[in-house]
C-alpha cells in the first residue's frame, strides 16, 4: 500500500508537470535530434541572426523597454521568459501535496531558494553540447555564439552547458524530472515533507532505470552542483547590476536574487 | 519577507497572469 501511495504521488506530480511545462524533455529531445520534420527551430548563430529570429519570440508579457538595440531587446525578452517560467514553477509548487498548507512565509522561502535551481534543471533537457533551445523550442541558440559575446555575458551560460551535458547522461524521463523538481522545491528548510517525495523519486528511479546503479544517489548529488551554479549565477547578475548602468532587471527576478547568496 | 517579496506572495496567493507579471 505504501508503494501504491508513492506511485500515485508520482502520477499526480507528472500530471502537474505536463500541465505547467508544455515543452517536455521528450519534445525537446525530438526537436534537438531533428525528428520534428519541417518544424526545425530557427538558429541563432551570430548577431545578424538575432533580428531575423525576433518573429519567433512570442513571449507574453514582454517588457516594453524603449530601445532599438536588438541585443537589449533580446536580453529583456529573456528576462520576461524567465519571469514567466518562475510563474509556471510557482503553479507547479502549489500542486505539490502539502505545499499550500505551509506558512506563506515558508512557501516564499522555499520558492526563493529553489526556483533558480529548478529553472536550471528544466533547462538541461533543452541543451546539448552545441547549443540550447529557447522560446518554447522555436529557436536554437548555438553555444559558440553565446561564448562569443563580450564579457561578462560570455561567462553566463558556459557553466550551465557543462552541468547540463553531464546531467543529461543520467537520461531521466519526464516522470523522473517531475519528482526531482518537487524534491528541489521542498528541500529548503522544511524537514518532513521532502521525505515522501524523495522516497517516491527513489522508487520511481528503481522502476524506470533498473540497470542504472546508484542513480538516486547520483541525482541527489546534482543538487550540490546546482547550488554552486546558482550562487555563481547570482553573483554574476549582481556584478552586471553594478557594471552595466543601462541594464534593468525584472522586478520579480530582483526579488528572488536579492539577499539570496 | 512579505514586504520584500510582494510579487512572489501574489503569485502564491493568486494565479497571476503573464501580462500582470
Amino acid at each position: 500500500p505504501e508503494a501504491a501511495d508513492l506511485r500515485s504521488l508520482a502520477k499526480l506530480l507528472l500530471e502537474s508537470y505536463l500541465k505547467y511545462f508544455p515543452l517536455t524533455k521528450a519534445k525537446a529531445r525530438a526537436i534537438l535530434s531533428g525528428k520534428t520534420g519541417d518544424n526545425a527551430p530557427f538558429v541563432y548563430h551570430d548577431m545578424k541572426s538575432l533580428p531575423e529570429g525576433e518573429r519567433f519570440i512570442n513571449c507574453v508579457g514582454l517588457v516594453q523597454e524603449p530601445t532599438d538595440e536588438v541585443q537589449l531587446r533580446f536580453f529583456y525578452s529573456c528576462q520576461s521568459r524567465s519571469a514567466e517560467a518562475v510563474r509556471e514553477v510557482t503553479e507547479f509548487a502549489k500542486s505539490i501535496p502539502g505545499f499550500v498548507g505551509l506558512d506563506l512565509n515558508d512557501q516564499v522561502t522555499l520558492l526563493k531558494y529553489g526556483v533558480i535551481e529548478v529553472l536550471i534543471i528544466m533547462w538541461a533537457p533543452l541543451m546539448n553540447k552545441d547549443g540550447t533551445l529557447i522560446s518554447y523550442g522555436q529557436i536554437f541558440m548555438t553555444r559558440e555564439f553565446l561564448k562569443s559575446l563580450r564579457k561578462p555575458f560570455c561567462d553566463m551560460m558556459e557553466p550551465k552547458f557543462e552541468f547540463s551535458v553531464k546531467f543529461n547522461t543520467l537520461e531521466l524521463y519526464d516522470s523522473d524530472m517531475a519528482l526531482f523538481l518537487a524534491v528541489i522545491i521542498l528541500s529548503g528548510a522544511i524537514e518532513e515533507l521532502p521525505e515522501t517525495v524523495s522516497t517516491s523519486l527513489e522508487l520511481q528511479l528503481k522502476l524506470n532505470h533498473p540497470d542504472s546503479l546508484q542513480l538516486f544517489a547520483k541525482v541527489l548529488q546534482k543538487m550540490t552542483d546546482l547550488r554552486q551554479i546558482v550562487t555563481d549565477h547570482v553573483h554574476l547578475i549582481q556584478l552586471l547590476k553594478k557594471t552595466e548602468v543601462d541594464m534593468c532587471l525584472h522586478p520579480l527576478l530582483q526579488e528572488i536574487m536579492r539577499d539570496l547568496y | 519577507l512579505k514586504e520584500k517579496h510582494k510579487i512572489l506572495h501574489r503569485l502564491l496567493q493568486n494565479s497571476t497572469s503573464p501580462v500582470e507579471l
